[in-house]
């Protein structure tokens, strides 16, 4: 099983 | 200099154009605990100063830390430091290094 926390992605944002 | 981390830049951004022109990604709780330049648009204030790249990882703005910050918030950090009038700049502590 894997045990590794795999954090989400981000989202992106135009400045 | 001696606060700055030996791998950081402090960079100046003149407010040279109607834009910051940057787009970033990452924050707390996210892959990219720290927010990176992944694009930067031709014609903004960042093109124009010429010296921010892409995959450049922002760790202070105007000196205020950007760790442990939430994307959102390092987001509406940059755009109330681009707003403000009371500097026509933007200082960006910087690091090539995740």
């Amino acid at each position: 099983r894997e045990k590794r926390l795999t954090l989400p992605p981000s989202e992106i944002t135009l400045l | 200099p001696g606060l700055l981390e030996p791998t950081s830049t402090l960079v100046r951004v003149p407010k040279s154009a109607s834009t910051l022109g940057i787009a970033i990604e990452g924050g707390a709780n996210t892959r990219q605990p720290l927010p990176r330049i992944v694009t930067i648009q031709r014609g903004g204030s960042a093109h124009n100063c010429g010296q921010l790249k892409v995959g450049q990882v922002i760790l202070e703005v105007n000196g205020i830390s950007l760790r442990a910050r939430e994307h959102q918030e390092a987001a509406r950090l940059i755009a109330e430091a681009f707003k403000t009038k009371e500097k026509d700049y933007i200082d960006f502590l910087l690091t090539e290094f995740n």
